[in-house]
């Protein structure tokens, strides 16, 4: 779930 | 940050480069969509909303940076620049671009991540952004022949979202948290729109001859 929180791309 | 995505954003970036060098080096805007220009200033303006209040990387930040502002200034050299204004095909770009506002937003509203406001206006950031490029593929249908940097720039812009889509590929086997359905399948539609310019594009490029879509 960590990366839906940090959208980290563009 | 894989190769690809890496490629894909700095595909981006040279499609705005183009699209720049050709308002500045022609000092015309003529082919290219106001409308479309306008959607994407609003897709980046609502997706970077945490660009203050997050940080994820110099990189990170300082392309957003340059894609809301390049965005905005295209906007401003198509509307307000007293020589480019006048080169904008006003009566040819009459996509009605509201309704894909409109379409995004409600879309969004039943499709998301997590019903918060960031997660809903980045939704419809990834909905509007695949759909954004609607108004210039008609204009340049409508306007026959294409300058060379207009047809650069449409391809630069489909490159980008296809090297995406690698990434994604590349980032499903690799990273086990990775789930962006909503970002793969937009990104999906949004790349699968570009596929009779890719065809088109890839014909006059074989045959050397102007880039013409078929009305």
């Amino acid at each position: 779930k960590a990366d839906s929180e940090a959208k980290d791309e563009l | 940050m894989n190769i690809f995505r890496f490629a894909g954003d700095m595909t981006h970036l040279i499609s705005i480069l183009v699209l720049l060098l050709k308002i500045y080096a022609t000092k015309s805007c003529s082919g290219i969509s106001l409308k479309t220009q306008e959607l994407y200033a609003l897709v980046f303006l609502t997706r970077y909303l945490d660009l203050f209040t997050g940080f994820i990387s110099i990189y990170n930040t300082v392309m957003k940076l340059i894609f809301i502002a390049s965005s905005l200034a295209i906007v401003w050299c198509m509307r307000v620049h007293p020589i480019v204004r006048r080169s904008y095909d006003k009566d040819l770009d009459t996509f009605r671009h509201y309704f894909l506002v409109a379409a995004s937003f409600i879309l969004a509203l039943l499709l998301y991540e997590k019903f918060a406001f960031k997660e809903i206006f980045w939704a419809f950031s990834i909905y509007l952004e695949a759909i954004a490029i609607l108004p210039q593929l008609v204009l340049l249908q409508r306007s026959g022949n294409v300058d060379n940097l207009t047809g650069h720039y449409v391809f630069f812009l489909g490159a980008y979202r296809a090297l995406y889509i690698l990434n994604w590929i590349y980032r499903y086997f690799t990273d086990i948290h990775f789930s962006r359905w909503i970002a793969c399948v937009s990104g999906l539609v949004q790349t699968a729109l570009y596929a009779d310019f890719f065809y088109y594009y890839y014909i006059s490029w074989r045959n050397n001859a102007k880039l013409k879509l078929p009305a």
